[in-house]
């Protein structure tokens, strides 16, 4: 079964 | 000051049923330029972007920058006392602690006032870099959030495949599989354009949550990139967007 992705693992925090 | 003008409050509801079954709280941040939303859901899978640029607005006046702490369900609350063709201004001080909503019925006669009580929130914001998609295929919005439905009705992942064919979703759970195709048409309601092909597993609860949006643009575009998040982007009249960003599934 896939896993979920976290968003911050792609876009950095500004 | 801010003082924004709105010919009609359907475009308000519209926007804000579009962002309340993801966030609840976020920060409305105001410039002359226009207005910018960015937060994230509470699991920290997906991402929703608003834009309004001044073009949107009836009148559009900000001579300082200011954020507005926002509660989506309150101001959905307002929202919803109001007739969609009523025009309604937002206005706010400089260092405000409310939100003032003002309603106009079309013939003048009735105007509803509203304060909406402001919340001090500390938002993380995220860079999301300039992405060369792989793929981008634009389809009748409505197309999407019907299929989006159908898919969630077999597994609540979604996997999209996408080649110079076309377009597939697919799901395969406990009641058996669903392929939906969609190949590009010659009167350009489906263009697909694909540099690679690519093929991602999304979470379709998220999928679904993004067509609240639907009613904002007959047409959706979809952008896909290796490693990178789906997007999923609604413009709203020509001067505005929502952008919906979902990490994908991978392999353990």
């Amino acid at each position: 079964t896939p896993i979920q992705n976290d968003l911050t693992e792609y876009f950095s925090l500004v | 000051m801010l003082e924004a003008r709105l010919g009609e409050t359907q475009l308000l509801k519209k926007i804000v049923d579009a962002l309340k079954e993801i966030i609840s709280l976020s920060t409305l941040d105001c410039s002359e330029t226009g207005m910018q939303l960015q937060s994230m859901d509470n699991s920290h899978v997906s991402l929703v972007s608003l834009s309004l640029q001044t073009g949107c607005f009836e009148k559009y006046r900000c001579d300082r920058n200011v954020s507005l702490g926002l509660d989506l369900k309150s101001l959905s609350k307002v929202v919803k006392s109001a007739s969609g063709d009523d025009s309604v201004t937002l206005s706010a001080a400089d260092k405000a602690d409310k939100l003032l909503l003002s309603f106009e019925s079309d013939n003048k006669s009735r105007t509803a006032d509203y304060e909406l009580k402001l919340l001090n929130l500390d938002q993380d914001h995220l860079g999301i870099p300039d992405t060369n998609y792989a793929c981008t295929v634009q389809m009748p919005s409505s197309e999407f959030a019907r299929i989006c439905r159908d898919m969630s009705m077999f597994s609540e992942t979604v996997v999209i495949s996408c080649t110079k064919q076309g377009i597939k979703f697919s799901a395969n759970g406990d009641l058996g599989s669903a392929n939906i195709k969609l190949a590009e048409t010659s009167k350009g309601d489906i263009t697909i354009d694909v540099e690679e092909p690519i093929t991602q597993s999304f979470a379709g609860r998220y999928l679904n949550t993004f067509t609240r949006a639907t009613p904002l643009s007959d047409r959706v575009k979809i952008c896909l990139a290796p490693e990178v998040p789906l997007l999923v982007e609604y413009s709203i009249e020509d001067y505005g967007y929502i952008r919906y960003y979902l990490a994908p599934k991978v392999d353990d």
